[in-house]
Formats: structure tokens, sequence, C-alpha cells
């Protein structure tokens, strides 16, 4: 069970808060308008008016011990940043704030946020790649040129053996798992014939998953 | 190569038309106000100063032919679900459309929306799920009880056998996949050994995940 502030209620703190207070943890919100606290108060285990950026009132509630603080306010960018300098500035070991824009991502650097949001240009960026490779679900980047996604086997490769498909694209992307229905199958135990809404987890580089997707 | 349209600048649809330009796609960028068309203008196929809600300026620019059209206005909720009416009636195949909350979600869901997303919702629930999880780098989920992590070797795991840690913590997770530097390792030909900073890809239900990362 871990302790956490979030400053800002925003739609972005809002949510942190409330996921954070469902996966079981202690959260503390701050915002300086009322009616967003009133709004969350009961479903967190403390919510206060204040202005977050306020250095004596950071002091105060000693948030040095929490497990990370997260800066989400929005337009108010001066806020952010002086809230931003005060937590570094009291000790708080992770403090993570949501960028504005690069001008502000910047400036969080120089003050030494842990780690730098930007939900809108994360989303965008998300949004796009499923957009270009819209068999592909899921997706995360294991660092330069691996990335682990989730495709979905579509209507043209039902039947086919996965070595096949392998080999008519020239691909070599490796399979990690495969679930169908409800279940993980053994796609090792014999060869792995692909099943229509079969989803798969494969793993290569962007040209390797690339050449899969590309009509035999 | 395909063809999509983006109506509406913010940060969340100017970062869209990037990202598939980029992608090497045909984007067309649609804004009321002028100053953001010019500013994207020489960076993207198209971009028009135009009210993506009328109905005649749509059916205008033939968008039944493109791929998806992403409808990426903020604060106008009108607006929004105004054009996403007019696209659906036009025949366009995917109208994907960014919501402000949930009433909006639900008006979107009425007007068959092909996807509606929340850039701020989504992205608090990722960033609370990281600060929930520490050691969880990336994850997705392949739906009911299934998730795919990127999880960090820690301190205290260097040199154990993944055997070893997998009895220890009772978990069943699967490991799919380690990463060690820049290359992937072969962790099934002889039994793996943890070492600090490698990169496993893992797969199991979330208590099999979160038994992992129990201290020992
Ligand atoms: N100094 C401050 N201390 C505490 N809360 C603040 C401060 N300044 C602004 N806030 C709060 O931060 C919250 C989020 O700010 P704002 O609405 O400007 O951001 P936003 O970018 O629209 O948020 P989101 O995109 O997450 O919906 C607001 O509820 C606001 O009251
Ligand atoms: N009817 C319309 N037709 C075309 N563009 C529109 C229309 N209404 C609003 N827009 C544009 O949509 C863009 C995004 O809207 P707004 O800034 O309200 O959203 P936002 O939620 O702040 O965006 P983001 O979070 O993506 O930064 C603005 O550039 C605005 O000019």
């Amino acid at each position: 069970k871990k302790q956490f502030a979030i400053i800002g209620l925003g739609y972005f703190g809002q949510t942190i808060a409330l996921e954070l207070t469902r996966l079981e943890n202690d959260v503390l919100v701050i915002d300086v308008q009322e009616k967003f606290i009133n709004n969350i108060a009961d479903q967190v285990t403390h919510a206060i008016v204040a202005d977050g950026s306020d250095e004596r009132i950071l002091r105060e509630l000693n948030l040095q011990q929490y497990d990370a603080v997260v800066i989400a306010i929005g337009e108010n960018i001066e806020a952010s940043l002086l809230s931003t300098m005060h937590l570094k500035a009291l000790g708080v070991k992770e403090v993570w704030v949501k960028a504005l824009n690069n001008q502000h991502h910047k400036l969080l650097v120089k003050l030494g946020a842990t780690r730098i949001i930007h939900p809108e240009h994360e989303m965008g960026q998300r949004t796009a790649q499923l957009l270009n490779y819209p068999m592909v679900n899921n997706y995360f980047n294991l660092g330069p040129n691996h990335f682990v996604i989730e495709m979905l086997v579509q209507e043209e490769h039902d039947g086919i053996l996965m070595s096949e498909l392998l080999q008519q694209t020239q691909s070599s992307a490796k399979l990690l798992a495969v679930k169908r229905g409800e279940a993980i199958i053994d796609h090792m135990l014999q060869p792995y014939r692909l099943q229509q809404r079969d989803q798969l987890v494969l793993l290569g580089s962007l040209s390797e998953l690339r050449q899969l997707s590309l009509p035999l």
C-alpha cells in the first residue's frame, strides 16, 4: 500500500486519484477550487482545498514521506513550475508532472521533475499508430528497434501456418503468445495454425512487424 | 499509404496529423482558426480553414473516400456531435472522436462513432498503473485476465534463476522474452538467470504478475 498526492483535479489528475484509490493506495488530493474537492472528498483518503504551489502548505503536509506526488495542474504553468520546485526542495522522491507543451517540458526538466507526461501528445501518437496499423490492437516500445505488439488475425490469414506466414512475408518477427477466446494456447506444442480473431503477441523491429501485415 | 482527415488542431489532433504524415500517409487537416492552419500547412498534404461541422463542406471534400476521419475538437461538444453525425451519414468508414467527458461519450455512441478516445482519462489510468507498479515500464491488456507487461529486473532479483523466482513467489506468470542491452536473449536455450536492468516481457493475470513483484 503506497501513499500518493495529486495536485490538480482536471480529468487527468482526477483519473489518477481515483484509479490509485481503486488500487488500494492512500491518496491525498489538493485543488484550489472547492467544488472539485467536494466532488471527490468521499472517494479518496484526504481532500483539501489549497494552493498546491504554496511552499508552506506543501511543507506542512509532509509530502516527502509520499511515494510520489503528481502535479496535474493544466493552464497555470507558473503554479506547476513552482510546485515542482518546492516539492524537489522538500526532498519528495518522485515528482511526476503534466506538461502543457514543449516549453513547459523543458522548464520542468531544468527543475528536476522525475517524470513528465503529455497526455494529449502521447495519446495522439498512440492513436496515429493504431490508425496507421489497423490490425494492431496494442503495442509498447521495448527500446531501440524492438516493439511488442498485439495483432488480431484477419480473415485473409485464417488457416495459414505461422511458419508459412513468416516465410511468405519474409519476416523474422517472433511469435510470443497466442490468445484464442479466453485461453492462452501453447503455440509451440505443435505448428500453430492461425485462426481468425486469434490475438497474437509478437516481438520485432518496426519493419519485421510491418512485413507481417503485407498482403500475401 | 492511406488517407486521413483530422478535424481540430489542439495538441491531440495536431499530434495525430503530424505522426500520420511522418508514417507517410496523406493527411488533410481542418480547423476554424486560421493561425493553426497556417502553422501546419507546409507539414501536411492539405490544410483548410473551415467549420468541420458544416455538412456541405464535409460532402464537398469527399471524405467517404478516406480511410478514417478523426474529430479532435475539444470544448465545442455540439460541433463534435454534428461532425460525427454528418460523417456517418456520408458513409465515412471510420469516424474516431475525442470525447470530453462521459456524457459526450454516451452521445457519441448513439451517433455511431467508430472509436471514442479520452486522452486525459486513458493517460491518467496508465499513469496510475505505472505509479502503482513502479517496476512495470509498459503494459497492455489482452482482454479479460491477461496482461502483457514489461518489467525491469531490480537489484534484489539480480542473479536469481527465473524458475526460482516463479517458485518462490508462487507465480504462474509466463516469461515471453528478455531484452538485455540492445539484444533479445534466448531465455529458453538454458535456464535464464536474471540480471539487473534486463527487460522482461511477461504474460499473466494481474494477480500472477503482482506475485512476481512481492519481496522474496
Ligand atoms: N495552484 C494550484 N493549486 C492547486 N490546484 C490548482 C492550482 N492551479 C490550478 N489548479 C487546479 O488544477 C486543475 C486542472 O487544471 P486545468 O483544468 O487548467 O487543467 P486541464 O489541462 O484542463 O486538465 P485536464 O486536461 O486534466 O482536464 C483544476 O481543477 C484547477 O483548479
Ligand atoms: N467546428 C469546428 N471546426 C473545425 N475546427 C474546430 C471547430 N471547433 C473547434 N475547432 C478546433 O478544434 C481545436 C481543438 O479544440 P480545443 O482547443 O477546444 O480542444 P482541446 O481539448 O483543448 O484540445 P487538445 O486537448 O487536443 O489540446 C481548436 O484548434 C479549434 O479551433
